[in-house]
């Protein structure tokens, strides 16, 4: 639909529904995706980031999501 | 909230961009 992966859309929803001011980390999203590879989490963060879903923010370790909500 | 005003910005800054980024990318898709 939204021209993503399943697991690029995993990864999306999770961090979308974090709220915290510094985003969900990396190891949250591991933590919650197990079935899914820490390289394959990456490799998600990384097209997500690239396409301006989502932004690093206190490091790169970090994430939020670019819907406002 | 426990972020220092120097992560604050950043975020600002980085959530800046990649909405830049997006927009870019929605409209090269039309």
């Amino acid at each position: 639909v939204n021209g993503l992966t399943a697991h690029q859309s995993q990864v999306l929803n999770l961090i979308k529904s974090c709220h915290l001011p510094e985003g969900m980390s990396l190891q949250d999203l591991k933590g919650q995706l197990h079935s899914m590879s820490m390289s394959t989490i990456k490799q998600a963060v990384e097209f997500l980031s690239s396409e301006g879903h989502i932004y690093s923010t206190v490091d790169d370790d970090h994430y939020k999501s670019t819907d406002a909500d | 909230s426990g972020l220092t005003e120097e992560q604050k910005r950043r975020i600002e800054e980085n959530r800046r961009l990649a909405l830049a980024r997006r927009a870019e990318r929605q409209a090269a898709q039309r």
